[in-house]
């Protein structure tokens, strides 16, 4: 995934 | 998740809960940035927007609560608490908000992966906690006397970031189409920040003395 999409980290 | 994302994590969560403990048990704030916290404050709001939206798992949701609640409670403390409140370092921690707000917000703006208000905003997120210690090691600069306790706080914060680092090293390794530069060229800017305070920690740990920053 790009940017905030898809991502899983804090 | 591998073990330097949970690591991280945890030496993260430690961290605040290290700052938020510390506040509430000696009711003192004296030495902390209020507006580092407000920044993280803020940090923490504008990359967790969806999250009523967005399901990843149960442990990033309640993650993402616990970073919002202790980081609110921080500046709540500082700013309103009746006794905390007083122990308050005014005049040292003079850091503008807006000489870091605007950058990152024009930064945003430009290099972003998606021009929508969401996406800017997440962006916005990481570009501000890359930043957001300096007025915290600006403040230590200054008043040099550093207590364990916010000693310790920054050193969390720097080893989450180090970890984090790790982290994104594995993933790259481990899984496909893993490339955020955006979050890893931000990144090692905020680990970076720490490295002149990390120097100072570990020679103090070693010749076992006060932590104290040369002014």
């Amino acid at each position: 995934g790009s940017g905030s999409m898809g991502h899983d980290e804090l | 998740m591998n073990i330097f994302r949970l690591a991280g994590d945890m030496t993260h969560l430690a961290s605040v809960l290290v700052l938020l403990l510390k506040i509430h048990t000696i009711k003192s704030c004296s030495g902390v940035s209020l507006k580092t916290q407000e920044l993280y404050a803020l940090v923490f709001a504008t990359r967790y927007l969806d999250i009523f939206v967005t399901y990843v798992s149960f442990y990033n949701t309640v993650m993402k609560l616990i970073f919002l609640g202790s980081s609110f409670s921080i500046v709540w403390y500082i700013r309103r608490h009746r006794v905390v409140r007083r122990s308050y370092d005014k005049d040292q921690d003079t850091f503008r908000h807006l000489f870091l707000l605007l950058p990152c917000l024009v930064l945003a703006l430009v290099i972003n992966e998606k021009f929508t208000f969401k996406e800017v905003m997440w962006t916005f997120s990481i570009y501000l906690e890359a930043v957001a210690i300096l007025p915290q090691l600006v403040l230590l600069q200054r008043t040099r006397n550093i207590d364990n306790l916010t000693g310790q706080y920054v050193f969390l914060l720097g080893a989450y970031r180090a970890l984090y680092i790790l982290n994104w090293i594995y993933r790259y390794f481990t899984e496909e189409h893993y490339v955020h530069w955006i979050t890893w060229i931000a990144g090692i800017i905020q680990t970076l920040l720490y490295a002149d305070f990390f120097y100072y920690y570990f020679q103090s740990w070693k010749n076992s003395v006060k932590l104290e920053l040369p002014a």
